[in-house]
């Protein structure tokens, strides 16, 4: 594992600690997606299938138990935590989850590297997360006052995304062999979707202002 | 195996 992929993962890791931390320590879930959130339970509930047949590492398998269990918490607060469930933004957070996971099903019926239903499922799973941060961005960008919490998760995540296309660029020079264009074409695809939020992101931090995205 | 059926990353 180069420094890259650690550091991809750390960072993906930090994200979810700091919507965890705004959800359960500020009890409030304002600005986030909720359908962001189910996509990404999904995500990690297909990809993961093989999480007790298929043993990488002890690293890999605490990850993927950590992923699981942290993206269907951060579900179940949002939709049933008295408190928190109250500072959900739902008339804003209107993008419709089939319009992801129905297009997403199909590529991957078409375009996978065997016809079984796991493969087939995680397929799906790498396209659906490639994909599953535009009601966030829909949302980011409907929101007048965006938090810094708020603010940083996502630009958390889209930084776990760079760090993977650098991983990517160390393990093709330095293994032998090693391609993975399914994995490679959504995750430039999942990168490039951050582009237009790094760019305020950055500009609003350098201008010292408060995160808003041009509606 | 090829690489892409390891699936070593998270």
């Amino acid at each position: 594992m180069n420094i890259f992929r650690l550091c991809g993962d750390m960072t993906h890791l930090l994200s979810v600690v700091v919507l965890l931390l705004k959800i359960h320590t500020i009890k409030s879930c304002a600005g986030i997606s909720l359908k962001t959130q189910e996509l990404y339970a999904l995500v990690f509930a297909t990809r993961y299938l093989d999480i007790f047949t298929h043993h990488v590492s002890l690293y890999n398998t605490v990850m993927k138990i950590i992923f699981l269990g942290t993206s269907f918490t951060i579900v179940w607060y949002m939709r049933h935590h008295k408190v928190v469930r109250q500072t959900y933004d739902k008339e804003q957070d209107t993008f419709k989850h089939y319009m992801l996971i129905i297009p997403c099903f199909a590529l991957a019926l078409l375009i996978k590297t065997k016809f079984t239903p796991l493969e087939v499922l995680w397929t799906f799973s790498i396209y659906l997360e490639a994909v599953a941060i535009f009601p966030q961005l829909v949302l980011l960008q409907r929101t007048k006052n965006i938090d810094n919490l708020t603010g940083n998760y996502v630009f958390l995540l889209g930084a776990y995304r760079g760090l993977y296309l650098l991983n990517w660029i160390v393990r093709y020079f330095t293994e032998k062999g090693y391609r993975q264009w399914i994995t490679w074409i959504s995750g430039i695809v999942q990168t490039a979707l951050y582009a237009d939020f790094f760019y305020y992101y950055i500009k609003c931090w350098r201008n010292n202002e408060k995160l808003h995205l041009p509606s | 195996p090829k690489k892409e059926e390891l699936k070593d990353e998270l």
